[in-house]
């Protein structure tokens, strides 16, 4: 395949095992492969180190592609968090709410899942651990009443941000996605442009259903940005690579733990390092 | 899908034979590829295929099977071995309570599935007391002190106690004083990485030991299933296993992975939300959507 003795086939099932690991998946795995092999017959790469390298700006150049830093001077801004069940929605709004206090901002928080055992305590102690104001209904509710409500309040209160947690929900569920499509339409109505912002959230011990995840929630709602949870974990997270390429959408912040501060903004190039480890 | 890829790739043997190394190397790569795609991780997916290949090479091609066919077969026998039998379940000691210890990272189902296992145990008739053993997330006992108001099954309240380990050993005393069949403890989700909050799970269990300690995994993790399974394993001593959120599109190829590093059988399937959710595992079933 290469033909070179310092390149050899071991090195190759190394990378390709590295990156499979990592959970790049098998078609984005292949691909870079294949792609090296140019840059082997012009000599631009001789060795494992400078095999690594190159593939590190594969990555960077897919992941960089998409950071589109859009100025919103819209207020307040709603910002919608959507996701699969249990991979940190409510947790990361606690975070979010705890990073834009700290800049000064006014927030309502919006206690969207009225269907789990347990989620509008979970996020009214968000709330008051951080010291904002949580709208929430008595559980069985309307998830798009809520949602409007607290929209609502957020412009009588001249709010700078209203973040709306809703329940988690497989992708593959129709009535479910539905029930997110309402919710949209309802934040619409509510305020024009609402949601300004919709959030997909993932796991990164997640593997490959990520890709149907990303898939479905943008096509029933249109994602703006990806938050990538439990960093601090063993999982990679390399499934963003392929996610980031097809839906055109950046990872705007990371998870790496279960505190208010554990939320960092996503850092392409430590990111691609991480994954190479 | 796979049988028809392997199909293919066999038509190309006519008449009787051997199967060779050659013409079992590509279906092999496409059986791989399939077991990767649905997340098994890469080193078990090469284990197995090497010991499908032992099984294969060499073999007759069987009268009235086409080879693809014959080497399906011998693949679907090794996933099923892999998998291990259906229907085992919580088997309840012959020393009530049976105490079943639920453990597992971070929003997996655990808290939900004490729910389910609950009203299972609940309509068998049986006795059942929850303890919640999560102090640490957010209205984790709020969670499931709200799951058992509605089984209207008790759930020991923690009190104003603030060690998780204290909080388990107290549900034993409850659990053994007041005559229940079966007390189901929930634990807080954690990395295995975490090394003091493995050494809290170990605690847990040399303070209560558990008759199960069983790791609700979801069906949706990718390749770090290996290393979570092993060191929850490792450390504590499996007896079960309950894959979550099943009844989506996941493939979960990482039961394979976390049943090779493991051995622990499979006791239940998440399929759903609601605590009617549980279901018995039918490996037959998990093996062909592993497949695809
Ligand atoms: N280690 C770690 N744990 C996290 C992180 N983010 C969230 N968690 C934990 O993951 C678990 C689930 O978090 P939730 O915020 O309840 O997840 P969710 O998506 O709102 O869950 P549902 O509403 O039930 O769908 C909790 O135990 C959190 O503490 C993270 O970045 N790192
Ligand atoms: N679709 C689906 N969701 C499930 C299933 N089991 C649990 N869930 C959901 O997964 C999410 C997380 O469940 P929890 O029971 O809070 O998870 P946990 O492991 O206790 O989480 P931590 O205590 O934070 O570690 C919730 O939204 C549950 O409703 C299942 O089989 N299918
Ligand atoms: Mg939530
Ligand atoms: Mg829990």
């Amino acid at each position: 395949f290469f033909g070179r003795a310092t390149i050899d086939a071991d090195m190759l099932d190394h990378l390709e095992e590295l990156l499979i690991g990592a959970d790049l998946g098998v078609e984005v795995t292949e691909r870079f492969l294949r792609d090296l092999k140019p840059c082997v017959e012009r000599k631009e790469v001789s060795d494992l180190v400078s095999l690594k390298k190159k593939l590190k700006k594969f990555m960077v150049s897919i992941l960089e592609k998409e950071r589109s830093e859009m100025p919103f001077s819209v207020s307040p801004k709603v910002t919608l968090f959507v996701g699969v069940n249990g991979v940190g929605k409510t947790t990361t709004i606690g975070k979010r709410a705890q990073k834009l206090k700290e800049e000064g901002g006014r927030i309502v928080l919006a206690a969207g899942d009225t269907f789990r055992a347990g989620a509008g305590e979970q996020l009214a102690l968000w709330g008051e651990r951080v010291g904002v104001e949580v709208i929430r209904h008595r559980p069985g509710a309307d998830p798009a009443a809520v949602a409007f409500d607290a929209v609502s309040a957020g412009l009588a209160r001249k709010s700078d941000h209203v973040l709306i947690d809703t329940a988690g929900r497989l992708q593959t569920k129709n009535n479910l996605m539905a029930e997110l499509k309402k919710m949209v339409r309802v934040l619409e109505k509510a305020m024009p442009g609402a949601p300004h912002e919709k959030i997909l959230v993932l796991d990164a011990t997640t593997g490959q259903n990520a890709l149907s995840q990303a898939k479905l929630f943008n096509e029933a709602i249109g994602i703006t940005g990806i938050i990538l949870t439990k960093l601090d974990g063993t999982g990679r997270g390399g499934i963003v690579i392929p996610i980031v390429e097809t839906l055109s959408v950046p990872v705007t912040d990371i998870g790496v733990g279960e505190g208010a501060d554990d939320l960092i903004p996503f850092h392409v190039e430590s990111f691609v390092d991480a994954l190479f480890e | 899908n796979l049988t028809k890829k392997l199909d293919s790739i066999f038509k190309k043997i006519r008449g009787k034979g051997l199967l060779t190394d050659k013409n079992i190397d590509e279906a092999l790569r496409e059986v791989r590829l399939a077991l990767l795609e649905a997340d098994v991780h890469f080193k078990v997916a090469k284990s197995f295929i090497e010991g499908v290949r032992e099984k294969a090479v060499g073999k007759e091609i069987l009268e009235g099977l086409a080879p693809g066919q014959q080497v399906v077969k011998i693949v679907w026998k090794e996933l099923s071995r892999l998998m291990g039998e259906e229907g085992k379940t919580i088997a309840l000691s012959s020393q009530p309570p049976t105490l079943i210890m639920l453990v597992g990272l971070q929003g997996s189902g655990k808290t939900t599935t004490v729910g389910k296992l609950a009203r299972r145990f609940k309509r068998e008739g049986k006795r059942v007391l929850l303890v919640a053993g999560d102090l640490q997330r957010p209205a984790a006992v709020s969670q499931l002190q709200t799951l058992g108001k509605g089984l209207d099954v008790p759930v020991m309240d923690p009190g104003t106690n603030k060690d998780p380990v204290i909080v388990m050993e107290k549900g034993v005393k409850q659990g053994r004083k007041e005559g229940f069949d079966v007390v189901i403890f929930d634990t807080a989700g954690r990395l295995q990485v975490d090394e003091a909050l493995m050494a809290e799970l170990v605690q847990m269990k040399s303070g209560i030991s558990p008759d199960e300690i069983l790791f609700v995994a979801d069906a949706m993790t990718g390749q770090t299933a290996v290393d979570v399974a092993r060191k929850f394993h490792e450390d504590l001593g499996l007896t079960g296993i309950i894959l979550t959120k099943t009844e989506g599109d996941a493939r979960g190829g990482a039961l394979l992975s976390i049943r090779s590093v493991t051995g622990a059988p499979i006791k239940f399937i998440g399929t759903g939300e609601k605590l009617e959710d549980l279901e018995p595992f039918h490996p037959d079933r998990m093996a062909s959507r592993i497949l695809g």
